[in-house]
């Protein structure tokens, strides 16, 4: 009882509008919304022809663009793995360094030190003390005030104590601060030196309510280090971070977790097929 | 740039002696795209292309510059309509002390433009201003104010109390007693769908007289600026918005979401982490900054 798909214009330009609203991109939103077109012609179904059918044909396209194979968190198979995480201010690195402690602690049982290397920012230092002493993981910081130099001494300290992941907390920095990404890639430069190759896992962690800025960031962070994923925070809120379809499609990166809270629990993987049904809640 | 691909769409009406809706079709159809890629929500472009629309079609094509700068000068002129033509002022001439009272979203710049605001009603305004923190619960935050209150040399009031009401009567007690003529309340940053956190501010305004209240906006905040502005402005209430990270390259397309939702002015803005990067809003700076 098979009947040919037939979709009309209001219909299109519904869902259209739904993919702005949650801040995909226009660019990507035309692009998605061509190939599902494309998509229905000469299609026929057994199925009821309705808004949920269209619904789902559409999850289905933008989830494939989101999926990946390499959407975990890589560890360094032989010795010390060491994260960087990095992003613009106020976009929730120093809380999701708390939860990744947690989360790596509590499922993975490798011995954790979290650093800080925000020498700027007023009570940086203190804020991912308090993560630590919640975590109960190694906590490092020291006195000096480059961020390049303190990476260097908390791996000479991790390497005493065992440590098998160090994540590396930097400070809030604008893609367009040249000094700042300038600074940012020199800690990856120090780190290289070190232990002879670049952090296992180099993450960018933007905001979840942010709109099209997020990929001028990735465009910038991008160029200043060796980026190996992104973490999307804020997801409890009404944005959907529509973003992330070009993020992983156009830049080329895995989004490997999302924060839903504001607490040590509300981390969690990032799956397209959650993602991409979300996007139409 | 939104102007650049006006003007080019604009060649259009060359020879022409009436703008009308085909001539300057192409026009808004950039235009929409402009201010999607600005971040400018999708119900707000629509209301703003319309207007462009009405206030052009029909207008004869003036001969004395290009069309594109007449459109341009439009599309100007409807953005400032709904931005505001002047700078207001923060409401604080009352008897002391003033209370502002700072709240947005997570992460959006509450606490280092509370600090900022503080030296700037001190330096510029010579106004005697203290703080306080009512966030309770991110780590290491009310240390955060307090280390912003040394720096700028404004007046601090330490916690009194594990609840954030009686934080905010406490303090307004004191800022009084202690003769300030201004206290700035940090609050936590929260989600608008967080009903317990919005409950939170209310109580604090049924407690203690917030002569003006702030929101804190990212300008890299997306399509949902337009409901959170809302619904901070109708279940909290608003006297005005300021925006954060306008150093960055984000296009700040949420400002005017937020100012068509609320219609509550733009005050202030912060360019950069440092205690002296704030500025009085204007208008026709971010029109021209949406333009791109
Ligand atoms: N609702 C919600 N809030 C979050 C999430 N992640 C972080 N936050 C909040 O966002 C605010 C900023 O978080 P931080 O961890 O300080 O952000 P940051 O990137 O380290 O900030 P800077 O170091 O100043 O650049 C805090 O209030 C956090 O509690 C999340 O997933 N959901
Ligand atoms: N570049 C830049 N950074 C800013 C600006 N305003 C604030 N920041 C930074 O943004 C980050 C977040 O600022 P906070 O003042 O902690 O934000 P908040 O709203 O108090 O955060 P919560 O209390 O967690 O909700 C910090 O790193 C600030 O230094 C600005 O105008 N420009
Ligand atoms: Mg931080
Ligand atoms: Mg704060």
């Amino acid at each position: 009882n098979r009947k040919k798909v037939v979709i009309d214009d209001n219909t299109v330009n519904e869902l259209q509008e739904a993919l702005i609203l949650s801040d995909v991109s226009f660019n990507s939103s035309e692009r998605i919304i061509k190939k599902f077109k494309d998509g229905l012609k000469n299609q026929e179904t057994e199925e009821e022809v309705n808004n949920e059918f269209f619904l789902g044909i559409l999850q289905k396209e933008i989830s494939a663009m989101l999926d990946r194979d390499d959407l975990n968190i890589n560890f360094e198979p032989g010795g010390l793995s060491v994260f960087i995480i990095s992003g613009v201010n106020g976009s929730g690195k120093t809380t999701t360094i708390g939860k990744l402690a947690n989360l790596i602690v509590s499922e993975i049982g490798k011995k954790v030190m979290i650093v800080a290397a925000d020498t700027f920012r007023a009570a940086a230092i203190s804020q991912l003390e308090v993560w630590a002493k919640r975590v109960g993981v190694e906590f490092f910081s020291n006195e000096s005030k480059d961020p390049s130099s303190v990476v260097y001494s908390a791996i000479e300290e991790a390497e005493k104590k065992d440590v098998e992941v160090i994540i590396i907390d930097t400070a809030g920095r604008l893609g367009t601060n040249n000094d700042l990404m300038m600074e940012l890639s020199k800690i990856e430069n120090v780190i290289k030196k070190q232990m002879g190759k670049g952090p296992i896992e180099n993450l960018l962690v933007l905001d979840g309510t942010s709109g099209q800025n997020a990929l001028s960031q990735i465009e910038k962070f991008k160029k200043s280090i060796n980026l190996t994923g992104i973490v999307i925070t804020k997801l409890d809120s009404t944005s959907k971070a529509g973003f992330a379809i070009s993020a992983s499609y156009d830049y080329d990166l895995p989004i490997k977790l999302i924060g839903v809270g504001e607490t040590l629990h509300d981390l969690l993987p990032f799956v397209p097929d959650d993602f991409s049904k979300a996007l139409f809640d | 740039k939104i102007t650049d691909k006006i003007t080019s769409s604009f060649k259009k009406l060359r020879g022409h002696s009436v703008i009308t809706d085909k001539n300057i079709d192409e026009a808004l159809k950039e235009i929409r795209l402009g201010l999607l890629e600005a971040d400018v929500n999708y119900k707000v472009v629509k209301s703003l292309v319309d207007s462009i629309k009405e206030a052009s079609v029909g207008k004869e094509v003036l001969k004395s510059v290009s069309p594109g700068e007449q459109f341009t000068k439009i599309f100007n002129d409807e953005l400032i309509k709904i931005l505001g033509s002047e700078t207001e002022y923060l409401n604080i001439k009352v008897s002391p002390p003033a209370v502002i009272m700072m709240v947005g979203l997570q992460g959006s710049g509450k606490t280092t433009t509370a600090a900022k605001l503080s030296k700037y009603l001190k330096e510029k305004e010579k106004r005697n201003p203290c703080m306080v923190s009512a966030d309770i619960y991110r780590p290491a935050a009310i240390e955060q104010l307090k280390i912003l209150s040394n720096q700028v040399k404004v007046g601090f009031i330490e916690n009194s109390s594990q609840d954030v009401i009686e934080i905010c009567k406490n303090a307004f007690k004191s800022a009084y007693n202690q003769g300030y003529d201004t206290l700035i309340i940090d609050t936590a940053g929260r989600l608008q769908i967080d009903d317990s956190m919005i409950q939170e501010l209310k109580s604090i305004k049924s407690e203690v007289t917030i002569h003006e209240t702030l929101l804190i906006i990212d300008s890299m905040l997306g399509q949902e600026a337009i409901n959170v502005a809302k619904t901070f402005n109708d279940e909290v209430g608003i006297e005005g918005i300021a925006l954060t990270k306008l150093d960055g390259d984000a296009r700040g397309g949420a400002a005017l979401s937020a100012k068509f939702i609320t219609n509550k002015p733009i005050k202030f803005y912060g360019s950069g982490e440092k205690m002296d990067a704030l500025d009085i809003f204007h208008p026709d700076r971010m029109a021209s900054r949406i333009l791109g």
